[in-house]
């Protein structure tokens, strides 16, 4: 449905938004290395299924999305290493991963590798937005493309809502996925203060600057 | 019964 597809594009509009800051300003200052990393370990856990994927829409973007993370993370690795700031980038990423890790093996839906890496993924996704956020909290401000990199990426899996919302109505087979909706809402929560600046100041065409 | 475990969202 509409929703889940405009929050698919929102998800590549926003690996493509950072893509083209780094790329276009040569340098990745005010990106967190930390989280693109915890990304590519979403992707990883998240896309097992890639090889049996039936749906030619959900494998097209799983391999874009999995490619696109590689280069960024090689771009922030490699080409542009000395714009990374490594003591910017503090956030203690054990806590997520320890976070993500407990619940996926506390409820999984099956202890199976595949539904337990799954649920990893979810749950690591739902925070791993934060070394991002707690970066742009020390820096206190952002550049427009990174502030709309974030906001990209927020409404991505805020737009799952109304998707899972419009799917339990209209799908009468439709189970509602209880791990997916949780962290989802989680995750969109953890965006609330950032998507409440960036309307406020953004829209106004004014630089990102926290308050 | 296609096996609804395939992960249909991304």
């Amino acid at each position: 449905n509409i929703f889940r597809v405009l929050g698919d594009f929102s998800h590549l509009a926003s690996i493509f938004i950072l893509l083209h800051k780094i790329q276009q300003l040569k340098s990745c200052s005010g990106i967190s290395f930390k989280s693109q990393v915890l990304y590519m370990l979403v992707y990883i856990t998240r896309y097992l299924d890639l090889p049996w994927t039936s749906s030619p829409y959900n494998f097209i973007f799983k391999v874009l999305f999995i490619s696109s993370e590689l280069y960024i993370i090689y771009l922030m690795a490699r080409a542009y290493k000395p714009t990374n700031d490594p003591n910017l980038d503090t956030f203690h990423v054990e806590f997520l991963l320890g976070f993500a890790g407990l619940l996926a093996l506390l409820f999984p839906y099956k202890y199976t590798i595949l539904e337990v890496f799954w649920a990893f993924s979810i749950w690591l996704e739902s925070v791993a937005i934060l070394p991002q956020l707690f970066m742009l909290q020390r820096t206190g401000e952002a550049e427009a493309m990174t502030a709309h990199y974030i906001a990209a990426l927020g409404m991505y899996r805020a737009l799952y809502i109304p998707n899972w919302i419009y799917r339990y109505f209209s799908e009468p087979t439709h189970k509602v996925d209880t791990i997916a909706v949780t962290a989802g809402i989680l995750q969109t929560i953890l965006y609330s203060d950032f998507f409440w600046i960036y309307y406020t100041k953004v829209m106004r065409g004014e630089k990102f600057k926290l308050p | 019964r296609r096996e609804k475990d395939e992960k249909d969202e991304l």
